[in-house]
């Protein structure tokens, strides 16, 4: 393909990566400096801080907020679970509305929209839980992460502090945004490997794989070129980049073990409609 | 396509206001 079209590309996915993400790299990056004008997040480091910090947490979608028990007479333990569960919720109503986003991203990529209907559901199926990992990493650092588009910082050790299966949901995460960080690719790397991670032609049950193949060989180009212009002393990054994907692949295979774990031992747990379409029958 | 309605639902709705 001509330099000028692989490029035209990139820059066509970095306007619709910037369009649909609210929280960008270079957002989260200057709030987790504190190199922003905007207030400072609040920080959750324990039960305490979660239960202040949950107003700033967007968690009224789901039905379950109304059937909470009554608190009164409740031990701590008994709370505890509450604020865990009701934390959890929140977590899953805005995964949706992530996978909301992705979706829309997906459809902005050149030729996505006209695959068949049912593979581009394959495709954002197994993708989506993918690429919302691999977005959680510019939010994150060694010690906690950004949640509730960057109002919130909650610590690594508070989220290893829940207990099982809940704490051991996100260790994984930070493990490998830790690594991926490394990497320091930008929003506009980001945007590009993003689209490729879409279009993996190997997801099961795909009917017709070759269009899609095509569409990613497209975006690996385009994705190898802007690598090459915009980090020009960084060698083999692009090999780099598409090694990650191995690494993503076993980390939503974990994922997938602790929600079912979940869903055996929380009695209480509602899964949100849109999630439960996504993680049934995968893997 | 039952089993996937709310994904079909999101692809086929032009902009993303989507009740989840």
């Amino acid at each position: 393909p001509e330099a000028a079209d692989l490029r035209s590309l990139a820059k066509h996915l970095y306007e619709s990566y910037l369009k649909n993400f609210p929280l960008t790299k270079a957002k989260a990056r200057a709030i987790l400096s504190g190199k922003t004008n905007d207030n400072a997040p609040f920080v959750i480091h324990d039960m305490k801080s979660l239960l202040e910090g949950e107003q700033f947490i967007n968690c009224c979608h789901l039905p379950h907020q109304g059937q909470q028990r009554e608190s009164t007479g409740a031990t701590l333990t008994e709370l505890q679970r509450e604020v865990e569960l009701r934390f959890f919720h929140s977590c899953q109503s805005r995964s949706a509305e992530a996978v909301s986003e992705v979706t829309e991203f997906a459809k902005s990529i050149p030729g996505f929209s006209i695959l068949d209907l049912n593979d581009q559901v394959t495709l954002l199926k197994y993708g989506v839980i993918e690429v919302l990992s691999i977005m959680m990493a510019p939010l994150m650092n060694k010690d906690g992460t950004l949640i509730s588009y960057g109002q919130i910082f909650m610590t690594r050790e508070f989220l290893k502090s829940l207990r099982k299966p809940f704490s051991d949901m996100m260790e994984p995460k930070f493990e490998f945004s830790v690594k991926f960080n490394m990497l320091e690719l930008d929003d506009s790397d980001m945007a590009l490997f993003l689209a490729v991670i879409i279009l993996s032609g190997d997801r099961p049950g795909l009917l017709n794989v070759k269009p899609i193949e095509e569409l990613q060989e497209n975006v690996l180009h385009s994705l190898e070129l802007h690598l090459k212009t915009n980090h020009p002393d960084s060698l083999h990054l692009f090999a780099k980049v598409l090694q990650k994907m191995t690494d993503l692949r076993q980390l939503v295979t974990h994922h997938v073990q602790v929600i079912q774990l979940l869903k055996e031992s929380e009695v209480d747990l509602c899964l949100h409609p849109l999630l439960q379409e996504i993680m049934r029958d995968l893997y | 396509k039952e089993k996937h309605k709310i994904l079909h639902r999101l692809l086929q709705n032009s902009t993303s206001p989507v009740d989840l």
